[in-house]
């Protein structure tokens, strides 16, 4: 499978920050981890009502799930199995038959 | 061969390349390759010069896709607005006066070394794959690294950051090579078009600065025919605007360099998909997007072949 199924059980998280505060709350608890920014390019650049889509490894879903109840921080799973989004994106199997 | 090139499934760096040489190789009056140096890691860095031969001093259009690695629309698109105007040349009468009018500059994949390592390592890997000082991490934000405002807000001087600036501004080949070419044929370019993904929008500079271009009205009206064009394709909404407010403040971005180099068109397109995908665009949204995206940039082309 592609990328050796390395990113099985990674997620993408969709957050909000819809003021000052919890912009502020987000960028520490995004500043503790090891995830990957797919928008905005960095922590630095996250700003009020903008939206953030992040990747976390599998190992870390749990940790940002509580950490973001805890600060009350509204949030939404934006991709549940980042390794099934990689294989449905290429249409993997068919595609490379087809190819 | 080319009547069998899929351009609705995602292409390997080998196969976009070898595609190149086919377009030219089947299409020579319109078609040809260049090279405008090597990578990081050495592999060349082509570009398609596609229009009809006609006078060597033709207005030109530069296109590049790709400079972020995982952002795989952009190849894709550049190769179906190839594919496109050739197969529409004669038949369409907007391409046929733009291909006779205009020369445009394609680069299809800008980053091949970052592009290469998202087919083959890591699917979402952004910057180039350059090893500077004794860093342990790689690459550099191929949109960080031109030589305006350098290293400035919105970028970042740790070389494992995503928007790492890099050690000097042009430092990475890829982004000398492009800045080159760009400067020796600057009084011809009068738009530059990097084709970014996935936040939905067309900007234009600023990006380092809040301030307002001096051809702003031009810009704007251009900018706001593209993105409805792009909207009678599908229904997609695009938001445009300056990309310090419509996206964030960023410096050393290819859009304000070019602008600043003379180029009085610049314009950075964030193509889908911002809504369920993200970088993962399925290649069964391929046609759709890059469909909409043809019309905009035709529309900004055109738009050079009239006054404003």
């Amino acid at each position: 499978s592609p990328y050796n199924s390395r990113y099985a059980g990674d997620q993408v998280f969709r957050i909000t920050p819809s003021n000052a505060e919890e912009v502020r709350s987000l960028k520490k608890v995004l500043g503790r981890m090891k995830v990957d920014f797919w928008q905005p390019s960095g922590a630095f650049l996250i700003h009020q009502n903008a939206t953030v889509d992040v990747h976390v490894k599998r190992n870390d879903t749990r940790v940002l799930h509580a950490r973001l109840k805890q600060e009350r921080i509204g949030y939404r799973v934006f991709i549940s199995n980042l390794q099934k989004e990689i294989e449905k994106q290429t249409g993997y199997h068919s595609s490379r038959m087809r190819r | 061969s080319q009547s069998q090139y899929d351009y609705e499934v995602y292409h390997s760096l080998e196969e976009i390349q070898a595609w190149m040489f086919e377009m030219n190789r089947t299409h020579p009056e319109l078609v040809s390759v260049l090279s405008v140096g090597k990578s990081y890691e050495g592999r060349p860095l082509y570009v398609l010069q596609l229009g009809k031969r006609s006078r060597p001093q033709k207005k030109a259009v530069w296109m590049d896709c790709g400079v972020h690695a995982r952002e795989w629309i952009g190849p894709a698109f550049c190769q179906w607005f190839v594919k496109e105007a050739i197969s529409s040349y004669k038949y369409d009468s907007v391409t046929t006066r733009l291909l006779n009018q205009l020369s445009f500059y394609i680069m299809p994949v800008f980053n091949v070394d970052g592009y290469h390592f998202s087919w083959n390592s890591d699917r979402f890997w952004r910057k180039t794959r350059s090893k500077h000082h004794k860093s342990q991490c790689r690459g550099v934000d191929a949109n960080r690294n031109w030589k305006v405002k350098w290293c400035d807000e919105g970028a970042s001087s740790h070389p494992c950051d995503d928007t790492y600036c890099g050690p000097f501004a042009e430092s990475e080949p890829e982004v000398k090579a492009v800045a080159r070419f760009l400067r020796r044929h600057r009084k011809r370019v009068k738009a530059y078009i990097s084709i970014h993904a996935y936040a939905q929008m067309l900007l234009y500079p600023y990006s380092y600065k809040y301030a307002t271009i001096p051809n702003f009205s031009c810009v704007e009206s251009a900018a706001q025919n593209a993105v409805s064009a792009l909207y009678s394709a599908h229904g997609v909404r695009y938001r445009y605007g300056p990309a310090s407010t419509t996206l964030y403040v960023s410096s050393g971005s290819s859009i304000d360099w070019a602008y600043r180099n003379g180029i009085p068109y610049a314009f950075a397109f964030e193509l889908r998909d911002t809504g369920h995908f993200g970088f993962l665009l399925p290649e069964s949204l391929i046609d759709p997007t890059c469909a909409e995206t043809t019309r905009a940039v035709k529309a900004i082309a055109s738009g050079l072949l009239r006054k404003c």
